[in-house]
């Protein structure tokens, strides 16, 4: 039996917005730690990995391993269904063909429930290593997504080049080219509006534009967003959820043929 | 010109 509660409702519609433009379906693989989702787009050119832990949920029971594979556009139709401060629980039979979501109303006079079958998905899992990465950028999430909307506008690229002083994106085409130049914040009041850079070695390295505005859809999940590079190894743009966990992409560099 | 390379290039599978 897998049975999962969160009062807040609105992380998981938050989480849903932030993968379903990348991923058609998807695999949740649920244990007795939380709940895990990896899934390369259909492109191949990214990986979402997604972990929702058990203790962040406020109630958690997974007595056997089930992986849930789902269609998310489906699943986007149910949340809408559930209002943003109703308090939502998953629940699945052991080898059960079908998941039941079901949204209570703060103050319990609404009780709705859904229920979505599964599907049978094929999936491959990538182990990703542990790396120590050249540059560790942190910037608010709102910045990164303004910057990512901003360069797409000149060229299907975006250059994110790294030193100690500063982070700079840049992009060029047609029209003629844009950079943008993020300093580290010298005194730091609010951390959620802090730029952030720790630097082993300075990198710079060529992503699509496309990809990275996908990503920006996890911007409401969290106040900063984390950047981290290093020579010809995919970028990790990660984003924390609340107390309960994080969703990272990975998106391999455009290199020269 | 820069190419995109799959992502699965850099990880091995499980």
């Amino acid at each position: 039996m897998f049975e999962a509660r969160l009062v807040q409702s609105s992380i998981f519609k938050k989480v849903l917005e932030a993968i379903k433009e990348l991923l058609n379906e998807a695999t949740f693989d649920c244990s007795d730690s939380g709940i895990q989702l990896q899934a390369m787009d259909s492109s191949h050119v990214s990986l979402v990995s997604l972990n929702l832990r058990s203790d962040g949920f406020d109630q958690y029971r997974c007595d056997r391993n089930l992986s849930m594979g789902i269609n998310l556009a489906s699943m986007t139709k149910i949340m809408k269904c559930a209002g943003n401060d109703d308090i939502m629980t998953m629940k699945a039979q052991d080898n059960a063909d079908s998941v039941t979501f079901m949204f209570e109303s703060p103050n319990q006079e609404k009780m709705s429930d859904y229920e979505m079958k599964l599907m049978n998905l094929d999936q491959e899992h990538l182990g990703i290593p542990e790396t120590d990465y050249s540059c560790v950028i942190k910037l608010p999430s709102a910045e990164f997504a303004r910057i990512c909307r901003d360069l797409s506008q000149f060229g299907e690229s975006v250059v994110i080049s790294c030193t100690k002083e500063g982070v700079k994106f840049s992009a060029a085409g047609d029209i003629g080219s844009a950079n943008i130049k993020l300093a580290q914040t010298a005194n730091v009041d609010k951390e959620d509006e802090a730029v952030s850079i720790e630097m082993q070695e300075k990198v710079s390295l060529t992503f699509a534009c496309r990809y990275l505005n996908y990503f920006t859809k996890a911007t409401p999940l969290s106040p900063q967003v984390c950047l981290s590079m290093s020579a010809e190894v995919p970028l990790v743009v990660e984003y924390k959820i609340g107390e309960i966990g994080h969703i990272r992409y990975y998106l391999a560099p455009k290199i020269e043929e | 010109t820069k190419n995109q390379s799959s992502i699965s290039t850099y990880f091995e599978k499980k």
